[in-house]
């Protein structure tokens, strides 16, 4: 039964990429198959995973419809690549013009819909799929949460939690239209300083809005987390401490998931 | 002679809001008239300036042409407001419903200078606006590029460089459209390890990018800095060290505005 998890917060710069991209390189290593699907026009978890859009022929804002080189779209199956970190791991890379894509969808019968179905020609493949999304609550947005089982959501600060009410908002109207249910994972602490009243005073009200949801990984502020993005190989492959929290966020996914 | 200034890049997170309102703060602190403008829906320049816009019954959104309380378009001088914590520092607030104002503005005329229009009423007032825009290159921001005489670029990593060039060519677009020349006044690192490799490649990769328009100053990446946006009192206001930096970068701001 394959897992379909999307990254979301309208907030910019929470973590939803490296996230995405230190959660999928744990599920791999751990034994699970797992599908990266890039679902910002920003490409970072292409260019994080080591590709960049230049590379490559057709991504997936030709899946959703926007005919980019030859005019013709793809199915998601053309467009997926193996990741060279794991053989577990894999990608439906972005691109650019994925915004544009974004545009052409608001007059799109069942806009909301199309990731979604995209996503049934592959889901069985894999044990997880992890969709990151960009920092709007646009259709971009919308699609990665129509098309999940469920939606992660990273918190770094004041400001990330400010949105939140809004995006379980969204959340609760996307299940409504979904043809499955759409759980709330929880909310996860990024970038944290641990034993600092900061800290503490995030957590505080971060656990007002989630409750019982709200992840027991706390996932610190760490210099090699932020460098591994700089040169696109995420910490988790690294066998480094920092890869530590990013293996206890995939266990407790893995056991929520398993209740759901 | 007012200098408008938009703060921009599509990468979420990169510390558009967090500069904003410290160098709005160094400038006042200086001695100059300061306005604020929060173009973003998702109010953090309004949450970190002490107020909430369920306090305020105007804002930014109005004035653009949303109806929201009353159903009638509000001037911008009707929804500026003193900012507490520095007699020369003013806010037009802004609202949730200014991503419902961005729907509207699709269809509207002139679409693209809502907001450079709007400012005509009240520049003359000030000696300094920033614009704070959200992580996206849609019609917010591209109205804030157009109300403005300059940029400036918060990067904080390789990711927020990945976008620049998609960015440079928008403020192009927009500088073609507008009554007015819209400059770059160029790059600002932002939450920087100093002294480590990654600062230093970081620094290599935006010079390549920024060139001569690259700011001297380097905002490092501090505890206080951050937990300032939870306690809702930028550090500019604080007397500590950290706040150094953003006075550093007022001048090298006034200095290049000077030239313009
Ligand atoms: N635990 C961490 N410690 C240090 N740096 C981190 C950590 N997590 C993320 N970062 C850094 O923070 C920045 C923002 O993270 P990221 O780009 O993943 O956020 P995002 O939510 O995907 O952003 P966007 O809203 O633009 O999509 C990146 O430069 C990344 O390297
Ligand atoms: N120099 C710094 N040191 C430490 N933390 C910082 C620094 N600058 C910004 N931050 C923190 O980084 C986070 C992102 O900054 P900010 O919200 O200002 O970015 P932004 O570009 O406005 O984000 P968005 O794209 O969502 O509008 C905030 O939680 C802020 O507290
Ligand atoms: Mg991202
Ligand atoms: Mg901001």
């Amino acid at each position: 039964q394959t897992a379909t998890i999307a990254l979301v917060n309208q907030k910019g710069g929470v973590g939803k990429t490296t996230i995405t991209l230190n959660l999928a390189g744990a599920l791999a290593t751990q034994g699970f198959r797992v599908l990266v699907v890039d679902f910002d026009p920003q490409a970072n978890c292409s260019f994080g995973l080591g590709v960049l859009w230049n590379d490559i022929e057709a991504s997936i804002a030709d899946v959703i419809g926007y005919e980019v080189a030859s005019g013709a779209t793809r199915t998601l199956p053309e467009v997926v690549r193996p990741v060279e970190y794991h053989p577990n791991l894999f990608l439906a890379p972005s691109h650019l013009n994925l915004a544009a894509a974004e545009m052409t969808l608001h007059n799109a019968l069942g806009r909301e819909m199309k990731l979604d179905k995209a996503l049934d020609a592959v889901r069985r493949d894999y044990d997880y799929v992890l969709i990151d999304s960009p920092p709007s609550l646009g259709l971009l947005s919308i699609n990665a949460m129509v098309a999940s089982d469920a939606v992660l959501i990273p918190i770094d600060g004041a400001f990330s939690l400010e949105g939140v009410r809004q995006l379980l908002n969204t959340r609760k109207g996307c299940a409504e239209l979904s043809r499955h249910p759409i759980h709330v994972l929880g909310g996860v602490l990024n970038r944290q300083r641990l034993n600092t009243a900061n800290a503490a005073a995030i957590r505080e009200m971060a656990t007002a809005l989630f409750g019982k949801r709200m992840f027991k990984t706390i996932i610190p502020e760490r210099t090699a987390v932020d460098g591994s993005t700089a040169v696109r190989f995420p910490v988790v492959f690294s066998g480094m401490p920092e890869a530590d929290p990013y293996h206890a966020l995939a266990d407790e996914v893995a056991a929520l998931v398993g209740e759901l």
